[in-house]
């Protein structure tokens, strides 16, 4: 069986804004060292690993592997149910069809108490390499969330380049051209806004930027994002959650012209 | 125009 509590429900919510755009239902893969989703969208262009480890909960408990079959539409129905302090307690049994999500708010004077219907989800799970990227880029959340959102203002493909300077993200469609480029930093004062580049190799790729405002869903989760690439290969896009796990995106290039 | 690659030509699947 699995009993999970989190100190507050907006932890669950969040991470569900995080992924629900890009995939419909997804297996939560439940055992005792935590709770991991590996899901990808229907196109497999892009892919979500999400890993919320055993100890980011108090308490655990799973005794055994556990798929949990979500629709995620439907969760998201019951998680609107939950106040953003409430704390949360998620249960199943393990030949259950149900998970039993429990909202409690801080004071404990309400309680309420859903079942969300499991179901049989057919996953198949990708082998990614561990993989030394040429380039590794950490910078600000809200700084690529804005970056992506003004630049799709211009076209639907972003191009990438990074470079001992810099990073540089542009774009160019029927209305014209724009660029960002975020030089290596810098900002001291406040660590949160600065960029900072570890590179083998320069890099030079180009992404749908409709993916990329998907991931940018999580920015809520981390105020840092790190961007790992190496030319003609996915890019790897991680937010880490604190003393909890990472929330992690994978993104196919696009090649050629 | 360019490509979209799909992940499944970079990612084993089991």
């Amino acid at each position: 069986m699995l009993e999970a509590r989190l100190p507050q429900a907006k932890l669950l919510k969040s991470l569900l804004e995080a992924i629900k755009e890009l995939v419909v239902e997804c297996n939560f893969d439940c055992n005792d060292s935590g709770i991991a989703v590996q899901a990808m969208d229907s196109s497999h262009v892009a892919l979500v690993a999400l890993l919320l480890r055993a100890d980011g909960f108090d308490p655990y408990r799973c005794d055994r592997n556990l798929p949990l079959g979500i629709n995620l539409t439907s969760l998201n129905k019951i998680l609107k149910c939950a106040g953003n302090e409430d704390i949360l307690t998620i249960k199943a049994s393990d030949d259950g069809d149900v998970l039993n999500l429990v909202f409690e708010s801080k004071d404990s004077d309400r309680i309420s108490e859903y079942e969300l219907k499991l179901m049989d989800i057919d996953s198949e799970h990708l082998g990614i390499p561990d993989t030394q990227y040429d380039a590794v880029v950490s910078m600000s959340s809200g700084e690529f969330q804005r970056i992506c959102r003004d630049l799709s203002q211009i076209s639907d493909s972003i191009v990438i380049d990074v470079t001992k300077e810099g990073i540089k993200f542009s774009a160019s469609g029927e209305v014209g051209n724009g660029s960002v480029t975020l030089k290596q930093s810098g900002s001291v004062d406040r660590e949160d806004e600065a960029t900072t580049i570890e590179l083998q190799q320069a890099v030079s790729l180009t992404f749908s930027l409709k993916y990329f405002q998907y991931f940018t869903k999580a920015t809520p989760l981390s105020s840092r994002v790190v961007l790992s690439m190496s030319n003609d290969v996915p890019i790897l896009v991680e937010y880490k959650l604190d003393n909890l796990g990472y929330v992690r995106y994978y993104l196919a290039p696009k090649i050629g012209d | 125009s360019s490509n979209q690659k799909s992940l499944d030509d970079f990612f084993n699947g089991s």
